[in-house]
Formats: C-alpha cells, sequence, structure tokens
C-alpha cells in the first residue's frame, strides 16, 4: 500500500 | 510599512508559487524584511520564503505586522505591472493594502483577517543533493508526467537518476554529468523518494525561468526540499510530503 505522508509527521 | 520592489518579476513569481498551495496567504514584515509560511490545505507541501530588505529599492517597516491577502485577487493587480515597473505596497488606516504598480496605477485591495499560525519547518536529514537548472528539472518533470503521476529521485554514490512508473510504462531519466545543466551530485547515503507530480509541476512552472538554478535534496522516504535560486531573494524553500509503502 502506498501512502502520502503530510509534512506534519515530520516536525 | 513600506515596500517598493526594483521590477515585478520576483514578485510576480513568490505569488505565482504561493498560489499554487494556498488561496488566502499570511505575510509578515518585520524591520529585516518579508516572509511567508504556509502550507496547502492537505499539508503535503509547505512554501518558506525569506525577502530580505536589501532586495527592495525602498523597504521601511517600524513595527511587525502581519497582514492577509486573498493570492487570486493580489495576483490579478500584480500581472497589471510591465516586467519593469516597480510596485510599491503599503497599508492603510481602514486595513486596505496600497498596491501602485508602475507610476500611476493605484490600486487598493481588501485584507483579510489573518488566520495564520506559526507554522514549524520539517526536522530532517538531507543525505542527497542535486543541483541542476530550473528549465532542465522542468523538462524531466514533463518526460515523467507522460507515464506516471509521481517522480522517483534515487542517488547512489555520485549519481542520479529521475524515474516514473504508471498503468502505461515507465521511464528512467540517467543524470549524466552535464557541467551546463547539472551543477551538482552527492549523497552521503544512497537515497530513494517519491513526489507527487500533482504539487511539483505547478510550483516549478509558477517560479520557472525567474530561478535559474534549484537544488533539490532529500533522503529515503523523507521530505524533498527544493531551493530556488532566485537573484534578490533569501530564500524560497518547497517542501514536500513523499509517498511511502506501508
Amino acid at each position: 500500500l502506498i501512502r502520502q505522508k503530510t509534512i506534519a509527521d515530520f516536525f | 510599512f513600506e515596500a517598493k520592489t526594483s521590477g515585478s518579476d520576483d514578485l510576480k513569481a513568490i505569488i505565482s508559487a504561493i498560489s499554487t498551495l494556498v488561496e488566502e496567504a499570511t505575510f509578515v514584515a518585520t524591520a529585516e524584511g518579508i516572509t511567508f509560511r504556509g502550507m496547502d490545505p492537505s499539508h503535503v507541501a509547505l512554501i518558506d520564503i525569506s525577502w530580505p530588505n536589501s532586495a527592495f529599492e525602498k523597504y521601511e517597516c517600524d513595527s511587525d505586522i502581519k497582514f492577509g491577502v486573498r493570492i487570486d485577487e493580489f495576483s490579478k493587480l500584480i500581472k497589471r505591472a510591465d516586467k519593469k515597473d516597480s510596485i510599491e505596497i503599503s497599508i492603510s488606516e481602514q486595513n486596505m493594502l496600497l498596491v501602485t504598480v508602475g507610476k500611476n496605477k493605484k490600486y487598493k485591495m481588501r485584507l483579510i483577517e489573518s488566520s495564520a499560525t506559526d507554522t514549524p519547518l520539517p526536522k530532517i536529514p538531507y543525505d542527497s543533493k542535486i543541483t541542476l537548472s530550473s528549465s532542465r528539472f522542468d523538462k524531466i518533470l514533463g518526460d515523467v508526467q507522460v507515464v506516471s503521476d509521481y517522480l522517483t529521485i534515487h542517488t547512489s554514490d555520485s549519481k542520479a537518476d529521475f524515474s516514473g512508473k504508471g498503468d502505461s510504462g515507465e521511464v528512467v531519466i540517467d543524470l549524466e554529468k552535464d557541467i551546463d545543466e547539472i551543477g551538482e551530485i552527492s549523497s552521503k547515503e544512497d537515497s530513494i523518494g517519491t513526489y507527487s507530480l500533482e504539487y511539483l509541476n505547478p510550483v516549478v512552472k509558477a517560479v520557472g525561468t525567474t530561478a535559474g538554478q534549484i537544488t533539490c535534496e532529500f533522503s529515503s522516504a523523507k521530505p524533498l526540499r527544493i531551493e530556488f535560486k532566485v537573484a534578490n531573494i533569501g530564500r524560497i524553500h518547497f517542501y514536500l510530503a513523499p509517498r511511502v509503502e506501508s
């Protein structure tokens, strides 16, 4: 499964 | 607060880049210059801009202010400027943005309530770095888009390739060390990251020829950071979250 991460996942 | 640009290209590029992500933008003006930071509604991409006072023909700001604009409205006004026209902005006591385009066009635009919260930047290491001309990068995105909605960037030692895969087929573009177009490829660790062209394409087109060179920095399965080198602007950073297998 491919998922689009968000910028907030890397704060 | 009063700021006057020399020429209109830089402001057009900035507004155009911001317009790919948000409909409303809040700028912060301080004695040092103007900044903007914001994410698109789904929080996949972030733009961080710092435009120093030294880049303006005239710049005055006695106290820090935030001002919010509807980007499409602001964009329409700014597009009325010819390349050489200066654009001067200030804020009236009635909370209107005064925009003087060239010598004689004086617009007033309603400011909006700024709902901006302080957005941090993602804290990430950057293992790999590729510098190339923005026109070359734009062409590569076009080459990939004919088969895929996503761009995969891969570095290994000092080599890099861009690739894309879709239902109809796939493409791999090797970045040969072309001195004219590829400035630098470096990697501390081999890296591979996949990013959505839906976000990449518009911003690269928006900043377009205003940026001569761009630098892509990323690590495996981490956000991509693109720095657009625009002569007078301190910083235009575009962050894009990756697509990852889970």
